[in-house]
């Protein structure tokens, strides 16, 4: 473990005495080596460790932890302290509906999350109305809307159509004329660099001036982390992340590039397949796991 | 991005930037940085130009020759489809299906996904479009049943390709794991030395977890092939290196867009070169 390797580079030092630079720069090494391989950005690992080193050099060592505990403490805390955030529910509308549109690279886990997201409203009391936006992925509104059905919720839809723009405002006409609180709006999956695509999603948010834009973001997703997430937030801006298929055993460094690159907070994380497979973000079982 | 001048530290550090940031990985990016630079100290390179045409060189050396996805054997010709969640099995299976159809073969698709929702419906458009036969059982039937039947169905028709799309799946989960064993097995049922090809389909947004994901699913089933999808995007997919070192099973081919026609054979030139735009 990350403890064990600081554990064998502090073995000289015993109990009272100062973390000296050179160990520091040591136990660098391995942090440094450890957040790569869990998929932490290059250059927020860079930024990162700068940050560690001024924390951790020249700090008392403590009688109750081992040097290399110490240091890794210190390095977790501050993990947790880059993770977490404090507006992490979901913000509702003064006046309802309260618009909700996921969006994000294709296959991230958008059409899943819009369910489970609208089962977590239904739970809390709310009448949310899901809206199949996705018009290009071949049997995308059956998928929402067989997802919907196994909710027993409304799934507001348009085979007529080829644009999602308008089938956003409609829903949100609906929404309104039937007393629906929360619209979810389920966007296809695209690239950043798509220039038409990503006009197509700030159409739609200039239309129904959604509460909460939420990028659905993979949890395995490497270094692209953080070009992808800077361009949506840049382009369209978000609101709050959600992580997906942290039921995996990927460490999800992605999860400390996004947040420290939007200074969004991430709002959930996605936990299997089921459509019950959702949890709130707690920053330090996070932190743990891109430790490793 | 690398211009001529003269090769320092800061040269090579910039070089391991571009492999991480790339997805190579810390270990696979300092094994070739410390490479080329006991290559500068034996003065094997001298300016910034040798060092890319030096690092290229390695970086296909270390890739190897393309292997392309050739039909072999008797026919039906069967090839498994299998990966993590999301990763572009449905639509790589169909734009297969349409390069096969095109080449003037047969085709029946499978859809062993029997579980998610309107997967089905999702392949039955890719066949449509394609014009590839269909075998299909109801949504949450036994997958590996649809896969026998597909193999049985090519077998009575003189198909000559069988492709089969199965469920999502993370290695982590054992009975998901367990149950790609038993379709894999009940296929060799209907036709021993099938599969010909298991193709696991990656994303090349992933990271560090891909390699763990190809020996998982390897170790469980016996992974012939690779494609790689999503290269359009801005992640290079720099992962393939360290599965090449570990397990030597090519990457096939590469997906480079939601369309039918966006599939390519892997060639490691190429690869190398978009490596380092
Ligand atoms: N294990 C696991 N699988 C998930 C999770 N969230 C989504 N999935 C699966 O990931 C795959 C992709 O999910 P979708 O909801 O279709 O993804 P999407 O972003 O809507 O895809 P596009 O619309 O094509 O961009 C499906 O197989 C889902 O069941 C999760 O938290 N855990
Ligand atoms: N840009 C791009 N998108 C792709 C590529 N291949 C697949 N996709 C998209 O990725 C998303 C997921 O593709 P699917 O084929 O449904 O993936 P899957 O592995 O079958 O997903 P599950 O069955 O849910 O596990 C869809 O939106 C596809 O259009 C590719 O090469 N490039
Ligand atoms: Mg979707
Ligand atoms: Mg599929």
């Amino acid at each position: 473990s990350l403890s064990d390797k600081l554990d064998s580079i502090f073995r000289k030092l015993k109990g009272r005495g100062l973390l000296k630079e050179e160990d520091v720069d040591a136990a660098l090494k391995e942090i440094r080596l450890a957040l790569l391989e869990a998929d932490v950005n290059f250059k927020v690992v860079k930024e990162f460790i700068r940050h560690i080193r001024e924390k951790a050099v020249g700090k008392e060592v403590l009688e109750s932890l081992s040097p290399g505990q110490q240091v890794v403490k210190i390095v977790h805390d501050a993990l947790c302290e880059l993770l977490g955030a404090t507006n992490t529910r979901i913000q509702l509308a003064p006046n309802p509906p309260t618009v909700i549109m996921m969006i994000g690279l294709q296959g991230s886990g958008k059409t899943t999350t819009t369910a489970k997201l609208a089962r977590f409203f239904k739970k809390e009391g709310r009448r949310p109305l899901l809206v199949a936006a996705d018009l290009q992925r071949p049997a995308a509104i059956d998928q929402l809307a067989t997802l919907g059905k196994q909710l027993d919720l409304p799934v507001f839809l348009s085979r007529e159509t080829k644009d999602p723009v308008a089938v956003s405002e409609e829903a949100l006409k609906r929404a309104k004329l039937d007393g629906r609180d929360i619209v979810l709006i389920d966007t296809a999956g695209r690239l950043h660099i798509n220039e038409d695509l990503m006009v197509e999603l700030k159409r739609i948010k200039e239309k129904v001036s959604p509460r909460e834009i939420l990028l659905v973001a993979d949890a395995m997703t490497g270094q692209d982390a953080v070009t992808m997430a800077k361009s949506f937030n840049d382009q369209i801006g978000i609101d709050g992340i959600i992580l997906t298929k942290m039921d995996g055993d990927a460490r999800g460094g992605a999860a400390l590039s996004i947040r420290n690159i939007t200074g969004k907070p991430i709002k959930f994380i996605g936990t299997g397949e089921k459509i019950d497979m959702i949890e709130p973000f707690y920053p330090d079982r996070v932190a743990g796991r891109i430790l490793g | 991005v690398l211009l001529n001048r003269k090769i320092d530290d800061s040269t090579l550090d910039e070089i391991e930037e571009i492999l991480i940031t790339s997805d190579v990985g810390a270990e696979s990016a300092t094994e070739i940085a410390d490479l080329l630079r006991s290559k500068v100290r034996a003065g094997e390179i001298r300016s910034s130009d040798d060092v890319t045409t030096c690092l290229k060189g390695e970086m296909t050396a270390l890739l190897g020759r393309s292997q392309p996805l050739v039909l072999f054997g008797e026919r039906p010709f069967v090839i498994l489809t299998v990966g993590v969640n999301g990763v572009g099995k449905t639509t790589t299976i169909g734009k297969l299906a349409s390069r096969f159809i095109a080449e003037g073969n047969s085709v029946i698709i499978a859809a062993a996904d029997t579980f998610r929702a309107a997967a089905i419906e999702q392949l039955e458009i890719w066949a449509r479009r394609t014009g590839a036969d269909l075998v299909k059982h109801q949504s949450g039937s036994d997958p590996a049943a649809v896969a026998f039947d597909a193999v049985e169905a090519a077998k009575s028709r003189g198909t000559d390709v069988v492709i089969i799309d199965t469920a999502g799946r993370l290695h982590t989960k054992s009975p998901l794991m367990e149950e790609l064993k038993k379709i894999n097995r009940v296929i060799k049922k209907a036709l021993p030395d099938a599969p010909h090809e298991i193709l696991l389909v990656l994303d090349a947004t992933t990271g560090q977890n891909a390699l763990r994901q190809v020996r998982i699913f390897n170790e469980a089933v016996g992974i012939t092939g690779i494609a790689l999808t999503k290269l359009d995007g801005t992640a290079k997919g720099g992962i393939i290196f360290a599965i090449k070192k570990e397990v030597g099973i090519p990457v096939r081919l590469i997906g480079i867009g939601e369309g039918v026609d966006d599939l390519k054979d892997f060639s490691t030139e190429d690869f190398v070169t978009a490596l380092f735009e």
